[in-house]
């Protein structure tokens, strides 16, 4: 069944912010399917803001998603 | 806090800066001040000093551009990626971009250049992000008076350049809050609609049944209008309202937003003058009485008459023994009391009037 255009909005957010502050390497996505190093690098995201780490993009992950905030990434690389 | 790898700083304390370009949305003066202002918040505490060239390559360059701005490092349009900075280096390092498609403010409306100024320096000074939610270092924009630095981040600037040797007084942010820190007291603790709140200094965690890690977040962030710091609070499930005590003033709060009218002084509910602030509060939804916790004593408020109980103030030692005589916080489930003092939590039945449980204030936080 073809993923929701929400789904896609919430995976594409997560996966250009995930590429920009923790280095994830882009063109990792499978069609509207998130990889193992995206719940990887969601866990990595949400231990640094501690959140609950759950490797899932629930709401409170979102949340800080769409923040406004500073453009350096937050793993120095 | 953080350093970037292999602890990234100048070699020397004399620093130079150039703003390049200026932005339309504040006056050149308010920009100049704004960046003068964000390079003291870390010379203060540190042996670091700024100097201004009008011309020339400085150390830290300063421009304000929209989307590819040169940096092959593009910003994206109003909101989220606010600014970016470099690490302490030789031609790009340093550099601070601001993002023009923001914009740029001197007060609390989003976003204030200052704070912004301040954040993107200390990673031109060397600070990568700080996890801490209270430290200036912490990835997300958030607006806060006073002076800017919590200790986390002076701790992290000073083990790269050390001291500021003439000792010049700063008043530093507490760090927030550890949970788990065996000593934690609550400032106070309600209900909010199926959630619990619970206070500590500038922050509040939030408890939701379905999500079994408490959440932190700076009171300010959800709630501007409120003070740092919160000393009661509680829910009066009827009216759907919560009611935010700090000194003599008083908050009603319709879930995340502030009810018109307030703040009222809490002389207001039949305190008399004398009350300066209000320990603890709670609602007891079987009886629809508030009681309010003072020193040793607490007064019983009618909340369906809007009037307080006579007989009171009576004596807390006397009428719930067991618990001491002062409390921090108050909550009430199904029928018992539980009382917060230091980094005890005392559960009270109600009905048989003595104490259950003694428990660590924040076994409630999973610790």
């Amino acid at each position: 069944k073809p993923i929701a255009t929400e789904e896609k909005d919430k995976l594409l957010l997560a996966d250009k912010y995930l590429r920009r502050y923790y280095g994830m390497p882009a063109g990792l996505q499978g069609e509207g399917k998130a990889s193992d190093l995206m719940h990887q690098k969601i866990r990595e995201m949400q231990a640094f803001f501690r959140l609950e780490v759950t490797g899932k993009l629930d709401d409170n992950t979102l949340e800080v998603m769409e923040m406004a905030r500073c453009g350096v990434p937050d793993v120095a690389e | 806090y953080n350093h970037f790898p292999r602890d990234l700083k100048w070699k020397n304390t004399n620093v130079t800066f150039r703003i390049l370009n200026y932005t339309p949305d504040l006056k050149k003066a308010d920009v100049d001040k704004a960046v003068r202002n964000a390079f003291n918040v870390w010379s203060k505490v540190t042996p670091l000093r700024f100097k201004k060239l009008y011309e020339g390559n400085a150390d830290i360059m300063i421009s304000f551009g929209a989307k590819e701005h040169g940096d092959f490092n593009p910003f994206d349009g109003p909101e989220g990626l606010l600014a970016h900075a470099y690490p302490p280096g030789n031609g790009i390092g340093g550099d601070t971009h601001f993002d023009e498609d923001e914009t740029w403010t001197k007060d609390f409306h989003a976003f204030n250049l200052f704070l912004v100024a301040a954040h993107e320096f200390g990673h031109a000074l060397g600070m990568a992000h700080s996890s801490d939610p209270g430290s200036l270092m912490y990835p997300v924009y958030s607006y806060g008076k006073g002076y800017p630095l919590s200790e986390d981040d002076i701790k992290g600037i000073q083990s790269l350049y050390g001291e500021n040797t003439d000792h010049r007084k700063v008043k530093p942010k507490p760090d927030a809050p550890s949970k788990c820190d065996p000593e934690l007291s609550f400032d106070a603790i309600t209900e909010l609609r199926g959630e619990t709140i619970i206070f500590k200094d500038r922050f509040y965690w939030r408890l939701h049944p379905q999500m079994p890690e408490p959440e932190q977040t700076l009171i300010k962030n959800t709630w501007p209008e409120l003070p740092n710091q919160v000393d009661a609070a509680y829910e009066n499930p009827e009216k759907d309202i919560v009611i935010i005590f700090s000194g003599i003033r008083m908050w009603a709060l319709n879930g995340y937003n502030l009810v018109d009218g307030y703040p009222k002084y809490i002389h207001k509910l039949g305190l008399p003058k004398t009350v300066r602030k209000i320990d603890a509060a709670v609602n007891i939804r079987d009886t629809g009485k508030t009681l309010l916790f003072v020193d040793e004593e607490y007064w019983s408020y009618d909340e369906e008459k809007g009037t307080m109980d006579s007989g009171y103030p009576r004596s807390l030692e006397q009428d719930f023994p067991g618990i001491g005589d002062e409390v921090d916080a108050v909550a009430y489930h199904y029928g018992y009391l539980y009382f917060y003092h230091d980094h005890m939590q005392f559960e009270y039945s109600y009905s048989s009037r003595k104490v259950m449980r003694i428990m660590r204030a924040n076994s409630m936080l999973n610790c």
